[in-house]
């Protein structure tokens, strides 16, 4: 389960504040993956004072600079705070950013960083420091998000392991390295289009089968 | 065609390192960063370990504006469907906003699958929070996380919610963040700030702050 409560001290209306909230949740937690389940009790509550304003000061609209500043400052947080829990799944050692450019439409990149964020496979290949690409090409092609295999290119951590589809000789011992760093991330361009999206996860330890095997007792 | 990992061998990266791929970064601070906010992170009892945190409350100084997004989980618990019928929104999915003074949220048990029991647990909760902190029960919103299909009771929120009523304060959104934590391993906060000057608003500085916990069952899909 997630609960985020945000405030600010800003003045913002209650219909303006959850248009708001909605886009900063839906490119933040919602771009969240620990284990694929979607919880009974996700909440996210945005609470706004204006107690930075000066008495009687105008809410800020949107449209307007201001609104623009405050919404940015919002997804700020709210990006923060998604990749803290990503990076606090049960079990993990690794957070694991998936980029996904060139995807046909939004929900196209959606559906193929999700496939690879949700990939039991590809996590634990993560786990394991083991930059398995052909992992990845398969949860892009199972994802059901349109374009061909002639087209796709994978990055693992700033390292081309495939182009054309086809495999890229990489320096294994480089690639080992670079799995010391706290964040891995894996980039995937399906060279169908101009859509892309971002999805946070983390790899997949033993540990998760650990805590969820005794979570009641 | 001979590459390596090495850029300049053969291939470039698909997104070469830059600072816009930086995540964003965060001031200190968290809940309670921006101002007009006291927070407080209690041991009410819904856990049995009594060194842990399980109760946190989030109270705004006046009544202020609030929105909220929830699960779209049919099996829905009993705080989100209350929660989102106080800020207006009878069915999932609807824009839920209004105007709220408190957040109580309480680790240890989910109040999920509880039928009219639970809801109840849920409606109680908010008055019993409401008296404490001097607003109306539909001011009050409730979260709660932990184990699904167990009953939530209400003793501990009638002794703990007194007592984080007394202690509230501007340096609390720290414990109230430990306190809704489950099995996370680590409180999250983080804040962000901005200034007025350059959008009609000279002499303001503006805060927004935010704590988080999630940790397993996550894939957040709210709406």
């Amino acid at each position: 389960t997630m609960i985020a409560v945000v405030t600010t001290d800003a003045p913002v209306l209650p219909h303006d504040l959850h248009k708001a909230l909605a886009r900063a949740a839906g490119a933040s937690f919602n771009k969240v993956t620990v284990d694929s389940d979607t919880s009974t009790n996700d909440s996210c509550f945005l609470l706004a004072s204006g107690a930075a304003a000066p008495a009687g000061a105008e809410p800020f609209a949107p449209g307007t600079p201001a609104f623009a500043a405050f919404e940015q400052a919002l997804g700020d947080v709210c990006q923060n705070l998604a990749r803290q829990m990503a990076a606090d799944g049960e079990g993990a050692t690794r957070l694991v950013t998936v980029n996904v450019t060139g995807a046909a439409t939004p929900a196209d990149a959606d559906a193929a960083a999700r496939a690879v964020a949700n990939s039991p496979l590809v996590k634990t290949a993560v786990y394991g420091h083991d930059a398995n690409w052909g992992r990845v090409a398969m949860a892009i092609g199972k994802s059901g998000a349109a374009f061909r295999q002639q087209d796709a290119a994978i990055d693992i951590m700033g390292m081309p392991v495939c182009r054309g589809g086809l495999t890229v000789p990489f320096d294994e011992d480089e690639a080992l390295r670079r799995f010391e760093n706290p964040e891995i991330v894996i980039d995937v361009d399906l060279g169908a289009g101009d859509a892309a999206t971002t999805v946070w996860t983390c790899d997949f330890s033993h540990d998760y089968v650990t805590i969820n095997g005794d979570y009641r007792s | 065609v001979q590459a390596s990992g090495d850029p300049a061998a053969g291939f470039a990266p698909l997104r070469p390192p830059s600072s816009a791929d930086a995540p964003p970064a965060s001031e200190p601070g968290g809940v309670t960063r921006a101002r007009g906010f006291r927070a407080v992170g209690v041991h009410a009892g819904f856990r049995k370990d009594p060194s842990r945190l399980d109760l946190a409350l989030v109270v705004a100084d006046e009544p202020c504006a609030c929105a909220a997004v929830f699960t779209r989980n049919v099996f829905c618990a009993a705080p989100v469907t209350v929660s989102r019928a106080q800020l207006g929104a009878d069915q999932p999915g609807e824009p839920a906003y209004g105007t709220a003074r408190a957040v109580v949220v309480n680790s240890g048990n989910a109040n999920a699958a509880t039928g009219e029991r639970g809801l109840e647990t849920a409606r109680a909760t908010t008055r019993i929070v409401g008296d404490a902190v001097g607003c109306p029960a539909d001011e009050v919103l409730v979260a709660s996380t932990g184990v699904i299909g167990e009953h939530l009771p209400l003793e501990p929120f009638e002794t703990g919610v007194p007592a984080a009523a007394a202690a509230l304060s501007p340096d609390g959104g720290a414990d109230a963040a430990r306190a809704i934590m489950t099995t996370d391993t680590l409180p999250k906060e983080a804040a962000a700030s901005f200034d007025g000057a350059d959008i009609g608003y000279a002499g303001c500085t503006f805060f927004v702050g935010g704590m988080a916990k999630g940790s397993g069952m996550i894939m957040p899909n709210m709406a």
